[in-house]
């Protein structure tokens, strides 16, 4: 159900809507640039850039920064979508 | 159990994880391209 | 040598290297050119759990092996098991390796991937200079020429331009072919320059023969006071339709006159135009008889009090009534004040938008305006449209950004482009640096671009 639910929205063009606007949060918030310097520290102070050594430092730290607002208003939007989808 | 909350935030959870993943690779990469390239560069 | 050990075995055995090269410009070139739709549907649902973006989805490389997974359900890794070990990453195009569990970085092969060589023609040829095959190429700063390079790097980059320019759009039927004569073979010499083949000569020689072409087409160019970009934009945009027009009139003594369609079909009609309906309404009737549509090739949009681009197009399309307008309906025949609209006809698929930044005061006086405008990525212009359902979205994705900085007199312009890689980049004059998405909408804006993405 879930992957119809998700199939669903990327064939009605708003799984898109959700991914752009939730694109442009982040980067009004300056999030995409802190992710990214977080990440250069990380390989710089290792001196290694094993992706799978990285990528596991960085995803929880990244993810913590995400607003709160963003996420609200985000789940707020998906949700809108997600009930037109389930009264059809 | 397949709820409109839980889905909803599957759907987060999957878009900021792909947009965290796209960063990061992109970085090493970068990082790596530039030591083949210039192997002291500062 | 690459960082992958299991990349260079593939790529040192001929007949394995075609196809595997091949199969990995195929999957670049949809990366890179698919629809999000399509990227989305086909690049980043798991073939296993079908989720949509469960983190990174690779696309499998091996021969004939059409498999997606994802990352964070383990899925690719799983496939692995089978002896495929390389996928290219859907979001960005890079290759990653599952046996050393990292991407592959400093193979060249892999940049040039796009080249359609096969292995013995590689050995028998030079390959094309990878030097400025990504069109990065600044335009030296000849005496306040800024205005100008701003605007041919935004129509360099621009796809239909670049597409047009380099498939001989205007080369194969232009009779001058002279630079110095003809503005649309300095732009097609500056762009082939950009691509891949350096002049003999020296480097500018394209921007010099544009320059020489300016000044002789438009006295107002020459000198060193600063002029405006948008200003030269029209003018460039303008001298393109007439070289088309001069090539078309040699071509139509020769054919039968063509029907003449509204629409010209030259590129830059072709890119840039759109039409605006222009109602007027007669509040007692609503009679819209004296509707007018006309063409545009950019929408001025007025800054004072906005804070953002919808709020500038909001108050650009708002309906208001016209009081001092001699106005009498044919319909009712009242004379009451009519109520006059702007909504959009036709969108092109370049939209190019004009922050009105200078005002001319009735003391003779320019002022500049810095007010900040806050623009977004992604632009849905659909409820500006002539009946515009609000089901619809129609999708336009940022791609360029004239700024200025500093006074009237005393300014700079400088531009900001992502190019087809995705990567945004800054032109100033002749030096040229990355920046990420966060600075380009920091930017001051005096002209946006935006390119339709989805309707």
């Amino acid at each position: 159900l879930k992957a119809q639910i998700q199939s669903y929205l990327v064939e009605s063009g708003n799984y898109e809507k959700i991914s752009n606007a939730l694109n442009d949060k982040l980067l009004q918030d300056g999030w995409a640039d802190k992710v990214r310097d977080l990440t250069m520290q990380e390989i710089r102070s290792s001196n290694q850039a094993n992706y799978k050594d990285v990528l596991e430092k960085i995803e929880p730290q990244a993810l913590e920064m995400v607003s709160q607002n963003t996420r609200d208003d985000t789940l707020a939007q998906i949700k809108a979508f997600l009930e037109d989808i389930v009264e059809t | 159990e397949c709820t409109v909350d839980s889905v909803s935030q599957d759907i987060l959870d999957n878009l900021l994880s792909s947009m965290i993943q796209d960063i990061v690779a992109k970085e090493s990469v970068k990082f790596k391209q530039l030591k083949a390239r210039y192997p002291d560069y500062k | 040598m690459s960082s992958c050990k299991h990349i260079d075995l593939v790529l040192a055995d001929d007949l394995e290297r075609d196809r595997f090269l091949g199969e990995y410009a195929a999957v670049k070139r949809f990366v890179l050119r698919a629809s999000t739709r399509d990227k989305l549907q086909c690049g980043m649902t798991c073939h296993t759990c079908r989720e949509v973006c469960r983190g990174a989805t690779f696309i499998c490389l091996s021969g004939g092996c059409t498999y997606v997974g994802c990352w964070n359900g383990g899925h690719f890794q799983e496939h692995t098991q089978g002896g495929h070990r390389l996928g290219v990453n859907a979001q960005n195009g890079l290759v990653f390796c599952f046996e050393c569990v990292d991407y592959v970085a400093g193979c060249e092969t892999l940049d040039i991937a796009g080249v359609p060589w096969d292995s013995a023609m590689s050995k028998q040829v030079s390959l094309p200079t990878s030097l400025r095959r990504d069109g990065l190429y600044g335009l030296l700063n000849l005496g306040s020429t800024c205005f100008m390079s701003s605007i041919l790097q935004s129509l360099i980059h621009n796809t239909y331009i670049q597409y047009w320019f380099l498939n001989s759009g205007h080369a194969r039927r232009c009779a001058l072919r002279d630079p110095s004569s003809c503005i649309s073979c300095a732009l097609d010499r500056i762009i082939s320059e950009c691509y891949g083949s350096l002049s003999e000569r020296n480097d500018h020689a394209g921007f010099l023969s544009l320059l020489t072409c300016s000044w002789k087409i438009n006295q107002n160019f020459a000198g060193y006071s600063q002029q405006d970009a948008h200003e030269f934009l029209q003018f460039l945009l303008n001298q393109l339709h007439c070289d088309y027009k001069r090539e078309r009139q040699v071509d139509e003594d020769k054919e039968v006159r063509s029907s003449s369609s509204q629409l010209c079909h030259c590129i830059v009609h072709s890119s840039f135009q759109g039409t605006l309906r222009s109602s007027i309404v007669c509040p007692e009737c609503q009679d819209d008889s004296k509707t007018m549509l006309d063409p545009f090739l950019d929408l001025s949009l007025d800054i004072k009090g906005q804070r953002t681009l919808y709020d500038c197009l909001d108050s650009f399309h708002r309906r208001e009534q016209l009081h001092d307008f001699d106005y009498h309906c044919p319909r009712c025949q009242t004379s009451r004040d009519p109520i006059k609209q702007l909504t959009i006809e036709r969108l092109a698929p370049t939209l190019v938008l004009q922050l009105k930044r200078f005002e001319h005061l009735t003391s003779g006086q320019n002022v500049k305006l810095n007010d900040p405008v806050q623009f977004p990525l992604h632009l849905d212009m659909s409820r500006y449209c002539t009946g515009g359902e609000p089901t619809t979205s129609i999708v336009y994705r940022l791609s360029g950004v004239v700024s200025h900085s500093g006074t009237v007199n005393e300014g700079h312009y400088t531009a900001v482009l992502q190019l087809n890689s995705g990567e945004w980049f800054k032109f100033n004059d002749s030096m040229i640096s990355v920046v990420s998405a966060e600075d380009v909408l920091r930017e001051q804006a005096y002209l946006l671009l935006y390119t339709v993405e989805q309707v």
